[in-house]
């Protein structure tokens, strides 16, 4: 089992577009992947096509009532595996707290005995939240969207900072990779970004993989559908790809 | 005194870009416009060059302990002046609830007699907590900036739907203005998103102005400076004060 978290307090930086992609990029390798939607705004379900009505039936139910993660998860059309979220889920912070009991959570909720192998993509809203904590604590590899905008890479610098913070809770270096995203090469500013990125992260936890800026990764959610089953043999379709069979090695070890 | 509220649940979608260049715009008039930061992450204060130490010292104290924001206060070298945030303010939904006498401190606070005169521009955070509920009802007008992409107006339409919602509490409809940004004409996609949003909208609450996708708009925060004064005479610019002009009349009543 190999649990990826995609993570970065910046809103709209591609988490729930990786996300995504990624998850289809590996049902296109014909594994069934779980998804599981930690945002309360439900983009990630959006996209699947699921329309959950009530909260106990999505990770809400899992999170306050101990609801199975296998009776929650549904099967998607894409061949995608999806415990969805629900709008209640941002009532969590304040019903549960962040103890380190809460956090862990999701993590023995994964790991359980007889869990499905295969690989986990978590979805997660902008903020570091008791949802988000519960990603991080779960995750073997934290997946970091860098949009090429200076405020995509301040809001890097500062996941980084709080994933060091917790190191000694976390008890080692949590792995992770910072992909960038929405990468335009004809613009000054991306490559500034590039820079910039090499500056104040570890060069090998920068993902050589860029996903490019391509439209079709922008319509795809309106029909949803993902990229390749939009728009195959574009560059989005290319790149999640190639961000796939980058990060494969890495998750090779969990 | 005019106080527009820039709000949308939406990561990534311009709304302090939107906030940092209409209030800049405002300034470039010759008036000191009042900016308030809501949301936890603090971009916009992180633009306007403020580093608040203390929570107290932010908007966290004014909700906290009653702090006046005119003690909060402070001048930024682009004349704007800036009530800023704090990584607190994340708390506050947790300690204090969303109850009616809870989302009007704000609109209390602004509407205070002696209060000076001139216009207020909120920056929100992409969720409904209880900061951006204050904002809805603080203001004369709320602001919805829509990137053209089909996940914005998806969530403009929940903004529309949950506007609807607290007109009861409200006890009217909101004036509001909808406004598309990173617009691009040469893509497909941006006119569909046109003609979405007047079928979903109504069609007097859409700005004619629309903010185009300029890089000018994402490098000034690099350099903590708003579009006016990193570009004069860019797209941005302009479009920031076409903003500006369309949205004087509504206000006009305020
Ligand atoms: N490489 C890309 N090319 C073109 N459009 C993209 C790309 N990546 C993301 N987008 C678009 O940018 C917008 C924001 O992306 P997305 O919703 O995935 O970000 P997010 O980080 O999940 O946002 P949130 O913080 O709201 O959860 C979406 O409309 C998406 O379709
Ligand atoms: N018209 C535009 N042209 C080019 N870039 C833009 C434009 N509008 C916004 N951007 C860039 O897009 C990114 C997201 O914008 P911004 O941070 O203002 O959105 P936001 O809605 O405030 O996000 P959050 O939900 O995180 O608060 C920023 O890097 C910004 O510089
Ligand atoms: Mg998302
Ligand atoms: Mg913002």
């Amino acid at each position: 089992m190999a649990i990826i978290a995609v993570f970065n307090q910046k809103g709209g930086v591609g988490k729930t577009t990786t996300a995504l992609n990624l998850l289809a990029a590996i049902a296109q390798r014909g594994e069934r992947p779980l998804a599981i939607d930690l945002d309360p705004q439900g983009h990630l379900s959006h996209v699947f096509g699921a329309r959950p009505r009530h909260a106990e039936e999505t990770v809400c139910g899992f999170f306050l009532h101990q609801t199975p993660l296998d009776d929650i998860a549904q099967i998607t059309r894409s061949g995608v595996v999806l415990c969805p979220a629900h709008l209640d889920l941002a009532k969590l912070d304040a019903l549960l707290g962040k103890s380190l009991n809460v956090v862990l959570r999701l993590r023995q909720g994964l790991r359980r005995p007889g869990a499905a192998p295969g690989t986990v993509v978590i979805d997660c809203c902008a903020l570091l939240n008791v949802l988000s904590l519960n990603a991080i604590f779960a995750c073997d590899l934290m997946l970091i969207p860098v949009s090429c905008d200076y405020l995509a890479l301040a809001s890097a610098r500062e996941v980084e900072r709080a994933l060091n913070a917790l190191e000694p809770v976390l008890k080692r270096r949590l792995p992770r990779r910072y992909v960038l995203t929405r990468y335009d090469a004809r613009r000054k500013m991306s490559e500034d970004i590039i820079v910039q990125m090499a500056e104040v992260l570890r060069p090998e936890e920068i993902c050589g993989t860029r996903i490019r800026e391509n439209v079709k990764l922008a319509e795809s959610p309106a029909v949803e559908l993902d990229v390749f089953r939009h728009a195959p043999g574009s560059k989005g379709a290319l790149d999640y790809t190639a961000l796939l069979d980058e990060l494969l090695p890495v998750l090779g070890g969990a």
